[in-house]
């Protein structure tokens, strides 16, 4: 599933604040 | 869990939302009510106004096409970009929900793939619940507070972009007679993330143990916070069947839009989590 969303699995895994889009 | 330990989960959910998000109920409410020192909002009712306010939402990435220079054509751009502002903003939010997201205790040591279902199934009714506060039953904030965007303007605009936002303002006036506050809608939210019957869960039993802990905070805090609000709870969790409801119409909407609307594109965030979503 996580392949189908690299953008959310990306905001999962970033370890800060709210990622820049 | 002992009600010390339900009351600490409470106040940290509130100190994560009020990290994340940048307009809370509270003050949007003292907006709405001309209760600030801040200036009013900017109020957009009809298209010049919408075009007075542009600068204001942030939307003109969108360059000007040189083949419709007509009215009709002004005001079909401008209507998009206004919902392709939309769009950026949507994405922002879904990046600050997803640090909520994890900021719920337990919530990164899920499976991986839980995590992304939770948020890909969730995201949407978190926004919608989100978007509550900023709505009366004239009109919507937008834009931090700055801009109040009137209902009767967003109902003039052409379809389908003027059923987008109907049923969540008839959703949001029902919803805020709650009258639930910022920390009560931190548990709310996080009780909405962790709901264990999403489609494609791989190991439920997890997820539906810390929103079981998240609904005994929750069910303390409104009893707590409001001790003559009767059945309080009960009412606040059927809004979440409301909510199932909404998201599925505004998805299929938003097909319809990718179908109909040649120059409409979709963020591709938004792309990935209503892929396949209902």
């Amino acid at each position: 599933l996580k392949e189908k969303h690299k953008i959310l699995h990306r905001l999962l895994q970033n370890s800060s604040s709210p990622v820049d889009l | 869990p002992e009600s010390a330990d339900l009351r600490a989960l409470a106040r940290h959910l509130y100190e994560s939302y009020l990290k994340y998000f940048p307009l809370t109920k509270a003050k949007a409410r003292a907006i709405l009510s001309g209760k600030t020192s801040d200036n009013a909002p900017f109020v957009i009712h009809d298209m010049k106004s919408l075009m007075e306010g542009e600068h204001m939402i942030n939307c003109r990435q969108m360059p000007m096409q040189e083949h419709r220079r007509s009215d009709v054509g002004i005001m079909r751009e401008v209507e998009l970009r206004f919902f392709h502002s939309c769009q950026s903003r949507s994405a922002e939010a879904v990046s600050e929900v997803t640090e909520f997201a994890k900021s719920i205790p337990g919530f990164v040591n899920l499976d991986l793939n839980d995590q992304v279902t939770l948020l890909k199934y969730g995201v949407i009714e978190v926004l919608i619940i989100m978007m509550a506060p900023l709505m009366n039953k004239d009109g919507t904030l937008i834009s931090y507070g700055q801009i109040f965007m009137t209902r009767e303007f967003l109902k003039s605009l052409r379809k389908p972009f003027c059923e987008m936002m109907e049923p969540k303002f008839e959703f949001s006036v029902k919803f805020n007679m709650l009258e639930l506050d910022d920390s009560d809608m931190a548990l709310f939210l996080a009780v909405i993330i962790l709901s264990g019957d999403r489609p494609g869960l791989l190991n439920v039993k997890p997820i539906e143990d810390l929103q079981e802990t998240v609904l005994h905070s929750l069910e303390l805090q409104l009893k707590t916070n409001h001790p003559d609000s009767l059945q309080l709870f009960a009412k606040v969790l059927q809004k979440m069947t409301d909510l199932r409801q909404l998201v599925t119409d505004h998805v299929q909407l938003i097909q319809l839009m990718k179908e109909t609307e040649l120059d409409w594109c979709l963020h591709p965030l938004l792309q990935e989590i209503m892929r396949d979503l209902y």
